[in-house]
């Protein structure tokens, strides 16, 4: 029960949230009860949801202070979808945490109380490698990496696979890669089809097979504070992060 | 002499090196001493002009350790532009920045020691509000917003206005706002043009007159290691980030 699986990758913009949001959309309505946990500041996967936190307390207040996640969890539209929520106040625990005692371990002990209560949890995290997208990598069971078809994101990747690596030799052994998936990948352009002979060449291995396409609907859906299968169940998009959660179900069960 | 434009977003993937990289290109070919300043420990500005390291000292000898700015600025192909480089080093620079004494206060006094050498120095931010964006911001004549024609992008902006001000109000206080760019404008999108009108109604005031297209040459300029204006001098992009150089050169004449 409860496979945890940070959705993370220090590029900025690269389809994190978007990834996050959907895939545990997609896999709620699998009849699988499913936890989205936001540690990124920024609040994207909050309001993603179409979540208004009106003051109730949010992932900070377990992060730093000692609140129990499942004072924290909220209901979303989704009968089998709850979150965890997240806004600015978490902009601070980087530097709040630096002195804390076990500061890697904060969100894996919080989330350890309500684990059983979940199929999957899936977190998304902020575009860096500080102690938020730390605390996300010794939680997790594994990770997936959003890359996105262009130049600048597969740049990164080494030294992600690296700290990756790094968490697992340390602070988690139990960390797996779930795999590498590219995002925005556009068909009519040569840049999309290089990046992905590329990320092919060197990472076969560990690339999902799913594809997510380049798709407007996608970065739409967001303004109406709802995942894309509630926003466009024709559309491309909705139909591949479907296919994730397919994917990320038959790997579940695999292992 | 020696104007300091910061490119900060706390977004990520909104164009901010594409942003650095091409508006310092552009004003470098109007025949103006540019100094690239690459404060991301992704380093994307430094690769985006073709810059390997090799070993040399980067922004992190300076920030961290004493190296005067000097020593480190390196050549680029072109001329009159010139480029403080970054790599992974600098990831771990926020967590040592900390308990140091005026932390925030390190990149501005390494700039004071070579700023009347050039014109304009850029600055390229990391998609955080962590104390490297700070000490550009505390560095800063003025920033440049770039805002992704996209919902998430709009949603942080109010955050990040509030930070600026914030800190023009107690660290910096001839920290301007140079202005809000438009990027990744697609005119076949509705999104596009909805996002364009809701910044236009909130913030019409700071909105740069320049929009920059959604132009897949830019994405693969970084892979040639040039700016827009050396890859493809014909294309959208170039044309957009040339007219931006002449806005920011009108804008600095004014004051
Ligand atoms: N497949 C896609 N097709 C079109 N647009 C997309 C797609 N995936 C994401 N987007 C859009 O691209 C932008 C970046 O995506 P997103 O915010 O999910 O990335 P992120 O990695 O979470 O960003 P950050 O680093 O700021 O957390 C968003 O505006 C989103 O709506
Ligand atoms: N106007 C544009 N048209 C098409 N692609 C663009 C444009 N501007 C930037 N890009 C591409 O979008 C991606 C994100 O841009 P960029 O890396 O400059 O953003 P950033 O804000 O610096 O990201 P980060 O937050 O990771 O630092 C890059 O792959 C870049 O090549
Ligand atoms: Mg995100
Ligand atoms: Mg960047």
């Amino acid at each position: 029960m409860g496979k945890i699986i940070c959705i993370a990758n220090q590029k900025g913009g690269v389809g994190k949230t978007t990834t996050a949001v959907n895939l545990a959309a997609s896999l709620s309505i699998a009849d699988l009860k499913i936890l989205l946990v936001d540690s990124d500041p920024q609040g994207n996967a909050t309001s993603g949801m179409g979540i208004s936190i009106n003051g109730s307390p949010t992932i900070y207040s377990s992060l730093v202070g000692d609140e129990p996640l499942s004072n924290i969890i909220m209901d979303t539209e989704l009968d089998n979808l709850f979150i965890c929520p997240s806004n600015m106040d978490l902009s601070g625990a980087e530097i709040e945490l630096v002195g804390m005692e076990k500061r890697e371990f904060r969100l894996k002990n919080s989330i350890s109380f309500v684990k059983n209560n979940y199929d999957f949890i899936i977190i998304d995290c902020p575009p860096s490698l500080g102690l938020l997208t730390l605390n996300s990598l010794v939680a997790a069971d594994s990770i997936i990496i959003p890359l996105q078809s262009e130049y600048y994101a597969l740049e990164g990747l080494g030294h992600l696979l690296k700290t990756v690596q790094l968490v697992k030799n340390s602070l988690n052994r139990n960390l797996s890669i779930e795999g590498i998936l590219l995002t925005m990948f556009d068909s009519r352009t040569a840049l999309s089809s290089d990046i992905y002979d590329e990320a092919k060449k060197h990472f076969c291995n560990i690339l999902l097979k799913t594809v997510i396409p380049r798709n407007v609907r996608l970065s739409e859906a967001p303004s109406y504070g709802k995942p894309i299968i509630f926003y466009d169940n024709t559309s491309k998009g909705a139909h591949a992060y479907l296919d994730l959660a397919k994917e990320i179900i038959f790997n579940a069960k695999k292992s």
